[in-house]
């Protein structure tokens, strides 16, 4: 009996249970994923505020390198020659565009005012340019000015309407000066050379030492691009300077023309003193004027 | 129904950390190149 009542027990393994179990475990509850939503979300709002500082940061830092670069930019082309091109928004990376939202700086601002400042610059560069006229010899070919500052010569060229060459100087007494002059012999008259000076120099007239003989003798012109600024810069010259009418100086194509104007005055002072040493009544007035300033003397001393 | 959309909310605010993270990433490395450009 004992046999068969232990037949009877129940000997199942009861396996549901672990089953019901182990599906309850799989499928998380829906509290498990509000908290990981939760999470993420958190997360997500961390990295936003990072990343929009990250951003502002960036903008910042990137505006002052634009500052920085256009201030250089600006004095370059002060000193120098017009800007480089600016860099074109094209590479300008997009995605520093769209995620930094940054606007992009107009250069339209900075291309105005660097038309205004080199309209400016020209408008007085042209006031500065004068035209100075010299006298040379006939046998004289070269190009060369002697007007008392130190010219380096940087290029010639043939012009269509003058077939004498022209050539280019760049004032060379101080690196910071700009002056610069063309010089070609003038179409008139090929003895006279036409320097044009632009600019205005910005250092002293260097020694004068040499100068005195060596200088050409200029000649201003009467039309109207001789300018007073090129005449006050020769009138400060030490050497004789004449101003001729380049009306006469067609008419005139004579030797006479030539004629060093030093010795023109040497020969003017001698014949001045042989006449008035010829003149009696020169001389006697002379004497009279010597001999009372003698007794003038004579009796104040006494 | 409710976890699948829970599952699913999830999942997109994944993705968008991960993208979020990425452009991160990438605003740092350009940060710190201007920087260093500055220095």
């Amino acid at each position: 009996m004992d046999q068969y009542s232990s037949s009877l027990v129940d000997t199942s393994l009861d396996l549901t249970i672990g089953v019901t179990r182990m599906r309850v475990e799989e499928d998380p509850p829906t509290s498990a994923l509000v908290e990981e939503l939760n999470r993420v979300s958190a997360e997500n709002k961390k990295l936003s505020e990072m990343l929009t500082l990250m951003c502002d940061n960036y903008n910042v830092l990137r505006k002052q390198l634009m500052e920085y670069v256009n201030k250089s930019n600006i004095t370059e082309r002060d000193q120098i020659s017009p800007p480089k091109k600016r860099k074109s928004p094209a590479r300008e990376d997009a995605f520093s565009c769209a995620v930094i939202g940054g606007v992009s700086e107009s250069s339209s601002t900075d291309q105005d005012e660097y038309l205004c400042k080199k309209q400016r610059e020209e408008t007085v560069v042209k006031e500065k340019v004068s035209r100075v006229y010299y006298k040379t010899e006939a046998s004289d070919t070269t190009l060369v000015v002697k007007d008392g500052y130190q010219w380096r010569k940087y290029g010639q060229k043939v012009t269509r309407d003058n077939p004498s060459p022209r050539a280019y100087f760049k004032c060379a007494c101080a690196p910071s000066c700009s002056v610069k002059k063309k010089v070609q012999r003038s179409v008139e008259d090929q003895s006279v050379l036409v320097a044009t000076y632009e600019g205005e120099h910005n250092h002293p007239m260097p020694s004068q030492i040499d100068s005195n003989n060596g200088l050409n003798r200029h000649i201003s012109h009467g039309g109207s691009a001789s300018t007073p600024v090129a005449a006050n810069r020769r009138s400060s010259l030490t050497v004789p300077v004449t101003t001729v009418d380049m009306i006469e100086s067609k008419k005139v194509t004579s030797p006479t023309s030539r004629i060093d104007f030093p010795q023109v005055q040497k020969l003017l002072v001698e014949q001045m003193a042989s006449s008035l040493t010829k003149d009696p009544n020169f001389t006697a007035a002379l004497a009279a004027a010597v001999t009372g300033k003698l007794y003038q003397q004579n009796h104040t001393e006494k | 129904e409710k976890r699948n959309m829970l599952q699913d909310e999830i999942n997109r605010v994944n993705s968008e950390n991960k993208k979020l993270t990425e452009m991160l990433a990438r605003v740092c490395e350009k940060y710190y190149a201007l920087n260093n450009l500055m220095e």
